[in-house]
């Protein structure tokens, strides 16, 4: 095989080999060439170094490079898989496969989990998710009295925390999405199914016979 | 306080109306 390996992996640092890639995720081979296209035009968006940093996270997904939000965080966080505060190609793939709609309904009940976990104990707490509800009603300007958020999460907590522990922990975040599966909606992006439509131009960089 | 309240939606239904939380954006040219 032979530019698409030898020149990005010089260009790209923690890039990994397509094939593995796609044996590794919801991906085709074709599917993870048609990402990298994305990829380089994202990772080279604010500084040309191969990697996808918080500003270019941010500008790809709103356009906006100064939009600080508690979700957006923490979905670069949950991307920045190797925790090195970037996000290399690897990565990338590993973590958007999970919202393919053919990637496995236990992978993202996992991924929303770690996603509210915010401080990653292992465990929804209460306060994460009333942190989580005062972020998303900034961010809409909807207006809910403390009163009326404390009333929905006593509700939340009453249905999720089975053990009423005060917090909700894996298990009982497992059954809980069963009873409310419009929750795992987030979780997949029809877009995944056309990506090499999208970026059709991968076909000129590929060395790869499935193609 | 009613938490029994048939017409309440739970907290993860709204939280999931966050539009940070739509990674379309990355396929949007």
């Amino acid at each position: 095989m032979g530019c698409f390996h030898s020149t990005a992996s010089k260009q790209f640092p923690g890039h990994e080999d397509p094939v593995i890639l796609a044996s590794q995720t919801a991906f085709s081979v074709s599917e993870v060439e048609a990402l990298f296209e994305l990829y380089k035009s994202i990772s080279s968006s604010v500084i040309d170094d191969g990697l996808i940093n918080k500003e270019e996270f941010q500008l790809a997904l709103f356009k906006n490079r100064k939009k600080e939000n508690l979700f957006a965080n923490r979905i670069f966080e949950l991307f920045d898989v190797k925790k090195k505060g970037v996000i290399d190609f690897g990565d990338f793939v590993k973590s958007l496969s999970v919202f393919h709609p053919n990637a496995p309904h236990e992978d993202k009940i996992d991924f929303s989990f770690k996603l509210y976990d915010l401080d990653g104990t292992g465990f929804i707490e209460r306060q994460e998710v009333k942190q989580m509800l005062i972020a998303l009603l900034c961010e809409s300007g909807m207006k809910l009295a403390d009163e009326t958020v404390e009333i929905i999460l006593d509700k939340t907590f009453l249905e999720a925390d089975v053990n009423q522990d005060g917090k909700i922990d894996k298990s009982e975040w497992q059954n809980f999405v069963r009873q409310n599966p419009s929750l795992l909606k987030i979780m997949t992006l029809p877009y995944l199914r056309d990506i090499t439509t999208t970026f059709p131009s991968f076909v000129f960089h590929s060395e790869v016979d499935e193609i | 306080k009613n938490p029994d309240s048939p017409t309440l939606i739970n907290a993860f239904q709204l939280i999931g109306m966050s539009s940070c939380l739509d990674l379309s954006g990355f396929f949007e040219k």
